[in-house]
């Protein structure tokens, strides 16, 4: 698999390894796809990466890669930013080769890393018609978390037909942010944008929020999509080529 | 006080 922009793999192994920090690559002839819970079993992340959005990309038979994503990242972290990457496995090894070269052809680094056995779970998430689909930022939706996290464990997203409001209480006291909705879309990537067919009021720890943010890089715009009772979805899109999306699990009143 | 459910709790095992 061979991408022009390294940059957006590092990307995506930035967005997952602080919630996950090992899982397993399923690849296939469409292309890459992950599925991998936390280790509390409370958010999960789900990432596919298509075939056609690679510059090149080849998958002869079907293959499971356990990986560390871990060590992706710190072998990730040594590439150029407009360096092109490539990533490789050879029939029966057991090791992934990542391989990056600069732009003007003049530096060519080659790592190759251990795969590893994993035990994965795999859980069947379902088609949901969610009651609310709220569009904004992505750096708005991280420093609400960060801002958030100063006044307590859990947040509670609030929808209206006016506004998305995400707000947390704590020993400090408690603090809210309100967001209304964009009325006059200049700027797509800027805009708050909220479908709601029903309100909702769920609570969130924002622990795993802030986790999910790491993606952020990868998207201008966030997704959040809720529905009462049941895990939120946030997704950022990986341009032209598919998304990662991160469930987590509601906390419900005891 | 509220608790932190898990996923499993919403989403089926494959």
């Amino acid at each position: 698999a061979r991408l022009l922009h390294g940059s957006i793999f590092a990307k995506v192994i930035e967005g997952l390894r602080e919630l996950v920090n090992e899982a397993t690559w399923e690849c296939s002839g469409n292309g890459i796809t992950l599925q991998a819970m936390d280790s509390s079993h409370v958010a999960l992340v789900s990432l596919v990466m298509r075939s056609e959005g690679f510059e090149s990309y080849r998958c002869d038979r079907n293959m499971s890669l356990g990986i560390s994503l871990v060590s992706m990242s710190k072998v990730l972290k040594t590439m150029g930013k407009d360096d092109s990457l490539t990533i490789r496995v050879n029939d029966d090894s057991d090791s992934i080769i990542i391989a990056m070269e600069s732009q003007n052809q003049d530096k060519f680094a080659d790592y190759e890393l251990r795969l590893m056995d994993l035990d994965s779970e795999h859980l069947g998430i379902p088609d949901t018609d969610y009651s609310c689909a709220i569009k904004m930022p992505s750096s708005e939706f991280s420093r609400i978390c960060r801002d958030m996290s100063i006044m307590g464990d859990s947040v509670l997203i609030c929808t209206t037909k006016e506004g998305v409001k995400f707000s947390a209480k704590g020993d400090l006291g408690q603090g809210s942010i309100r967001l209304v909705q964009t009325t006059n879309i200049e700027k797509e990537e800027e805009a708050v944008i909220i479908e709601m067919k029903e309100a909702v009021a769920l609570t969130f720890a924002v622990r795993y929020l802030s986790m999910f943010c790491k993606a952020a890089p990868l998207s201008p715009q966030v997704g959040l999509s809720l529905s009462e009772d049941t895990p939120l979805m946030c997704e950022f899109k990986i341009a032209e080529m598919g998304h990662v999306r991160f469930y987590l699990a509601p906390k419900i009143e005891d | 006080p509220s608790i932190q459910n898990s996923l499993p709790f919403y989403f089926e095992n494959d």
